[in-house]
């Protein structure tokens, strides 16, 4: 493992952390997409389905299930918790996420690596992982103002992206049979996602000022 | 044959 792939991970399990403690600190998940977090809990269980099948790595092995367990815990939370699903701004989250589970689906379907129900599901889980976040983003363009705990949770997921770029790179150049491209291309499209919220993140943080998305 | 590349990305 390269020190990218690492601090992608390490940066992926930051904005889980993040999320989980705006929760929990402040018992509100105001402006918070429960769409995507659901479509988050699709792409682990759907893609960690080798946890029964192939051993790789204790690491591995428990960020899956870390990866897994917190994504369920924050669902849970939006859904169940009395004071925390108070705070969820439905009329804010309307992205018809079901439209990307379903086109996430028959692409894997048309593109996979093995025509087997694994790879079918791995395919899936990642193209469903390069859109998910989309009724955040849309959430976040929708409310404006985005307060500081939600903008911090949505740029350590860019990163995390940005990391596992430079980590295929580093594969690449190291490694010599490197090819995924199913992974790779959908990895480039997930992040492109982000330029734009990057764009206006840096934009406050060089003008010290609140993270603010135009309308 | 080729051994198969194991997914041991997250």
């Amino acid at each position: 493992m390269n020190i990218f792939r690492f601090a992608g991970d390490m940066t992926h399990l930051i904005s889980i952390v993040v999320l989980l403690l705006k929760i929990y600190a402040t018992k509100s998940c105001s402006g918070i997409s429960l769409k995507t977090q659901e479509l988050y809990v699709i792409v682990f269980l759907a893609r960690y389905l080798d946890l029964f099948t192939d051993f790789i790595s204790v690491y591995n092995t428990v960020m899956k299930l870390v990866f897994i367990g917190s994504s369920l815990a924050i669902v849970w939370c939006m859904r169940m918790h009395r004071a925390v699903k108070r705070t969820y701004d439905k009329e804010l989250d309307t992205f018809r996420h079901y439209f990307l589970v379903l086109g996430s689906f028959v692409l894997a379907l048309l593109l996979h690596e093995k025509f087997t129900f694994q790879e079918i599901f791995w395919a899936f889980s990642i193209y469903l992982e390069a859109v998910a976040i989309l009724p955040q983003l849309v959430m976040l363009q929708r409310s404006g103002n985005v307060d500081n705990l939600t903008g911090q949770y949505v740029f350590f997921l860019g990163a995390y992206r940005a990391f596992y770029i430079l980590n295929w790179i580093y594969r690449f150049f190291t490694e010599p049979h490197f090819s995924r491209w199913i992974a790779c291309l959908s990895g480039l499209v997930q992040t492109a996602f982000y330029a734009d919220f990057f764009y206006y993140y840096f934009i406050s943080w060089k003008n010290n000022a609140k993270l603010q998305l135009p309308a | 044959t080729e051994e198969e590349e194991k997914k041991d990305e997250l």
